[in-house]
């Protein structure tokens, strides 16, 4: 563990706990993909089967735990409990397009052709593209509140944070895994656009709003 | 080994 993939790791805890509470105080789910959301919750349920198989630390056990209850709780207030404020017509953007051809390369793409390994696989690609339906819905709605805004930060950050740790893990101790580097990058770039507009707009105050 | 094929990062 190093203090970048600390950070990285408390920035996305920071941004599931952050909209999570915005849901439920606000007690609505205007702006939010509830697509991404499920596509998320996906990510989490694929990546972490092995909660049950491999030990590595409790910080890593109790994360994932963390992590999926608060990706499922999330999923259900958006599509059960707050339904009615749910914005079915800004949050159209085709997930299927995402998930299938990740689903394909997961199956061509992988350090072992096993279950386990591919499901990791997948839920590494679908990671990098599953804002894309919340990136999306911004550019139709034309605005972000801020909470979603600092969401979004904290969301791309953490990944950014990742970058840091890879380069890092490589230089003392020779680690690197492609699959989630290449991943990671290609998430990061879907936020570069965001990240501007954050620095640039929100840090001042002002309300986000991505070219429609 | 075991230790490589584990994924230790969430």
């Amino acid at each position: 563990m190093n203090v970048f993939r600390l950070v990285g790791d408390l920035s996305h805890l920071l941004a599931i706990i952050m909209l999570l509470k915005k849901i439920w105080s606000s007690r609505s789910c205007a702006g939010i993909s509830g697509k991404s959301q499920l596509l998320f919750a996906l990510v989490f349920t694929t990546r972490y089967l092995d909660l049950f198989t491999s030990f590595i630390s409790v910080y890593n056990t109790s994360m994932k735990v963390i992590y999926i209850l608060c990706a499922y709780a999330t999923v259900y207030l958006i599509y059960v409990k707050f339904k009615a404020t749910y914005d079915h017509n800004h949050d159209t953007f085709r997930a299927e397009f995402l998930v299938v051809p990740v689903g394909g390369l997961a199956f061509l793409v992988n350090h072992d052709f096993t279950p386990l390994e591919i499901l990791w696989t997948f839920s590494i690609y679908l990671e990098s593209v599953a804002i894309m339906p919340q990136l999306f819905m911004i550019s139709k709605t034309g605005e972000a509140e801020s909470i979603t805004s600092h969401y979004l930060f904290c969301l791309g950050g953490y990944r950014a944070l990742y970058i840091i740790n890879w380069l890092y893990r490589f230089y003392s101790e020779g680690f690197f895994d492609l699959i989630a580097i290449v991943a990671g990058c290609v998430q990061t770039i879907l936020y570069c656009d965001f990240f501007y507009l954050y620095i640039t707009k929100v840090i001042y105050g002002q309300k986000l709003s991505l070219p429609a | 080994n075991g230790e490589e094929d584990k994924h230790d990062e969430l």
